[in-house]
């Protein structure tokens, strides 16, 4: 199963994380 | 001028040493980088274009009774199962997909009547903290595949393997006028007309969820859900091989799309169904039916409004919508 986020965020906006990593419900995934 | 040109030509004879001196120098360098190039396209294996299945490949895939089995795999599993065999059957299962049972609200595992609810265990409360200083989280225990921005209506599933936005999302998912006769419009377009704020852009984020995973999603961030599409569809696997084998696999399987929005403007969170784990659960839609028998054509899908009427979370005078708020359950995927 997979789960798909696309929205709009503010051009600044940045991942905190890298492709293949290992995430966990809660997690902080971005700068905001 | 003759003379000078032999002359010059005198002055010019040692010069051809350091000058083949120097050029051999450089092929020596470009030997190496071409050898360096080579050894790392050798590491990291084939490029995406050439690793992908061909139409013939889809088609045999596409052959194969997935939605059957997995109707049949998620009803076998529906089955209570005698509670002497409770431990054994869920132990196996949970030490072959690594489960974490420690972390489950019930860790007895002869509490599960069958292997569709030990699939949907509830977590212990606690046990994942929703940071509270970040206004976007993760939805799920999950993998991250790839994320980025969205350009020109595109997106990718791995990295090189992409699918368009507007297959996803199916047409006029956001203030543009349905018709029967609505077509595909160029994917560029598709992405202007989801009408992004200035100083904002689009971004995508793509978690996979192994069979070991808690399988129930949360909410990322504080937003309101104002519609539902829900695309029956394929249930191909979505583990990373078969991502990186079939381009556009997520505008193919079975999917809900939850949109609306959240404070920097357009949301969506979409469940996408897999094989053996065809059936979405969203918990204040009772109307929803994934993975249903019959036929179905490549992008049909089925549309739903959340209203006041119904949605109980919202108050009197509440804007439409489901409001739901940072970590809050949201649904569950489940076996079938």
């Amino acid at each position: 199963s997979t789960i798909v986020l696309i929205f709009e965020a503010p051009k600044d906006f940045e991942f905190s994380f890298k492709p293949g990593e290992k995430i966990r419900l809660g997690e902080g995934i971005s700068s905001l | 001028i003759g003379a000078a040109f032999m002359n010059y030509c005198k002055t010019l004879k040692w010069t051809p040493i350091p000058l083949g001196v120097g050029f051999a120098y450089i092929c020596y360098l470009q030997y190496g980088h071409i050898k360096k190039r080579e050894k790392r396209k050798q590491l990291k294996g084939v490029t995406p274009e050439e690793g992908l299945a061909s139409p013939w490949q889809i088609n045999v895939y596409k052959a194969l009774p997935f939605r059957f089995t997995s109707r049949l795999w998620g009803q076998v599993n529906s089955l209570d199962v005698p509670h002497m065999l409770r431990k054994p059957i869920y132990g196996l299962y949970a030490r072959l997909f690594n489960c974490n049972v420690s972390e489950a609200l019930v860790e007895d595992l002869t509490w599960y009547q069958n292997l569709s609810d030990f699939f949907r265990r509830e977590l212990k409360p606690g046990v994942r903290p929703v940071e509270q200083t970040r206004s976007l989280v993760s939805p799920c225990d999950g993998k991250v595949l790839h994320f980025g921005k969205v350009e020109k209506g595109w997106m990718e599933q791995v990295k090189g393997v992409t699918y368009t936005l507007q297959g996803f999302l199916g047409p006029s998912i956001r203030g543009q006028p349905h018709t029967e006769t609505t077509s595909e419009i160029p994917e560029h377009d598709y992405q202007t007309s989801l009408s992004i704020r200035p100083g904002n852009s689009l971004y995508q984020c793509v978690i996979y969820l192994a069979p070991g995973d808690y399988h129930r999603f949360h909410s990322p961030t504080d937003w309101t859900i104002n519609h539902r599409r829900h695309f029956p569809g394929l249930l191909f696997s979505v583990n990373p091989g078969v991502a990186r084998w079939i381009r556009g696999l997520f505008n193919m399987n079975e999917r809900v799309v939850l949109h609306g929005e959240w404070e920097h403007g357009f949301f969506s969170m979409t469940a996408v169904g897999a094989t053996n784990v065809g059936s979405i659960g969203i918990y204040f839609d009772e109307d929803l039916r994934t993975n249903v028998p019959g036929r179905f054509k490549t992008g049909e899908y089925y549309d739903h409004h959340y209203n006041q009427s119904s949605n109980n979370n919202t108050k009197d005078n509440a804007p439409e919508g489901v409001q739901v708020v940072k970590g809050e359950g949201v649904g569950e995927f489940n076996l079938g």
